[in-house]
């Protein structure tokens, strides 16, 4: 997605990171970089979804923000990682 | 439905928590943490089945409440000021909560700046209780952190229906929860009665059975009241000397005995009697005539569900009165009374009255507080004691 790897690479790291630690991908930003692209997508599509923020895919600046909104340490989805993790 | 359950709950209802470590920021008003932690979980068992009760460090406890920054020990470190506030275990993990101790914590939600603990906390106990994140944006369990409506309302519809779905609603004998003051029509609106609403301490009060209908009654002073579910009838108050023939004013106790369908009224060293809602004739009598080793100037009179004995409270003390006495098989006081009201678990001296309500339940009113008393546990219920104004008056 052009508009995403215009980004400036500290966003998208702070987002996947962000995105991984709340449950949106088991990914973690230091995988295959394309991979970690297009699934970084979808998952901030969810995310956006989650949020009630305009569901684009892309890293804009509303999404940004929200990121950075102080919030619970829980993860927003709960997949098979979280169970692991916690037990 | 927005909201989402984790998968586990606990299996009992009544629920102990313990407080590990304190803000940093906070230790000198721990008294003020810990009533924002008791206000936290009584948002949930104000909606739900569920009852909340504050064990010492000592004591076993189902979820564990901790203040800690950084890397504390449970895999997940908090992040510093902002960013991750908070984070919790639902059932299955043990149900504890860990709050970033690098915040600013308030618990006053009027001051400016900080992050109000009532709200991070209520929402943290929700996961507590088994529920995750909500999509619902303004839900309580959303994950982003709103800032403190002062109505500390903050559990929304979303909420309750998933905290029911896992331990239901309020036990139906729940004392009326302070209702929307939105009448169903204009003719039920009853205006915030100002005397009760202004003092909310009572000198007696009474529900009993009127024509196959259950009628709770307040007595203050030379007025009395009838309530509804939500708060005081229209046309209250009432003067006690226009409806109760003959009874006085400020009465110190009153106590029903439906069996013989009676009521005995104290006050001072005298009481009266009514029968069928009907005064008996030749009353007043004094209190040592009719209830040999009662005391006068009375505070409260029951008669207890659990055993059936009538109780009587003044000061710091009780008695209990036996319409037959092992001893003399004549009605009256055994030796062993009275007793210290401590006994009563959770019940303070000086109290104003005892009502058995309509819902079958004990409440021991004092000042602008009313305790709901747990028969079986013998305690006050936790999450008590509440505004009587804000739940009895419909202040």
């Amino acid at each position: 997605n052009p508009t995403l790897k215009d980004s400036p690479p500290e966003s998208i790291i702070e987002a996947a990171t962000y995105l991984a630690r709340y449950g949106y991908s088991s990914s973690s930003p230091t995988e295959d970089k394309s991979g970690a692209l297009v699934s970084l997508s979808s998952n901030l599509e969810e995310f956006q979804r989650f949020a009630g923020l305009k569901v684009t895919g892309v890293l804009d600046e509303a999404t940004i923000e929200k990121m950075r909104e102080p919030r619970c340490g829980v993860k927003d989805k709960l997949g098979p990682s979280y169970r692991a993790r916690r037990r | 439905k927005r909201y989402a359950l984790q998968g586990s709950r606990w299996r009992t209802k009544t629920l102990r928590y313990k407080i590990m470590s304190w803000p940093s920021n906070l230790l000198d008003n721990k008294d003020g943490v810990r009533d924002v932690i008791l206000e936290s979980f009584k948002a949930w068992s104000d909606v739900s089945g569920l009852s909340f009760e504050e064990v010492g460090t000592g004591s076993k406890s189902n979820i564990e409440i901790r203040f800690a920054s950084g890397d504390h020990g449970d895999g997940d470190a908090f992040d510093g000021p902002g960013g991750t506030l908070a984070h919790a275990f639902f059932p299955i993990y043990g149900g504890d909560a860990h709050f970033d101790d690098s915040e600013n914590w308030k618990v006053d939600p009027r001051k400016r700046g900080g992050i109000d603990m009532f709200t991070v906390a209520a929402h943290e106990f929700g996961h507590s209780l088994g529920l995750s994140h909500s999509d619902v944006n303004e839900a309580l369990m959303a994950p982003f952190y709103k800032p403190p409506s002062l109505d500390r309302d903050v559990i929304k519809e979303d909420d309750i229906k998933a905290i029911q779905e896992l331990y239901g609603p309020p036990a139906a004998d729940a004392a009326p929860a302070p209702r929307p003051r939105q009448p169903s029509s204009p003719g039920d609106r009853q205006d915030p009665d100002p005397i009760l609403c202004q003092d909310s301490a009572v000198d007696a009060m009474l529900t009993i059975d009127v024509n196959g209908q259950k009628r709770t009654y307040v007595f203050k002073g030379d007025h009395y009241w009838r309530l509804t579910s939500s708060g005081v009838e229209k046309g209250y108050p009432r003067l006690i000397r226009e409806m109760w023939g003959g009874l006085p004013d400020n009465l110190d106790a009153i106590l029903p005995y439906e069996e013989a369908d009676r009521i005995y009224f104290f006050k001072g060293s005298q009481y009266w009697r009514m029968t069928g809602l009907k005064l008996d004739p030749g009353y007043p009598k004094p209190i040592s005539a009719g209830f040999p080793g009662i005391p006068d100037n009375l505070d409260a009179a029951f008669k207890w569900r659990a055993n059936g004995k009538m109780y009587f409270f003044k000061g710091s003390q009780y008695w209990r009165f036996d319409s037959e006495l092992e001893t003399t098989g004549r009605p009256g006081v055994s030796d062993k009374y009275p007793q210290p009201i401590s006994i009563w678990k959770g019940i303070p001296n000086n109290i104003d009255s005892v009502l058995i309500y309509e819902n079958k339940r004990t409440y021991f009113f004092k000042g602008d507080s009313y305790y709901r008393f747990n028969d079986a546990a013998f305690s006050v219920d936790a999450s008590y004691p509440r505004s009587t104004a804000e739940y009895w008056f419909g202040c």
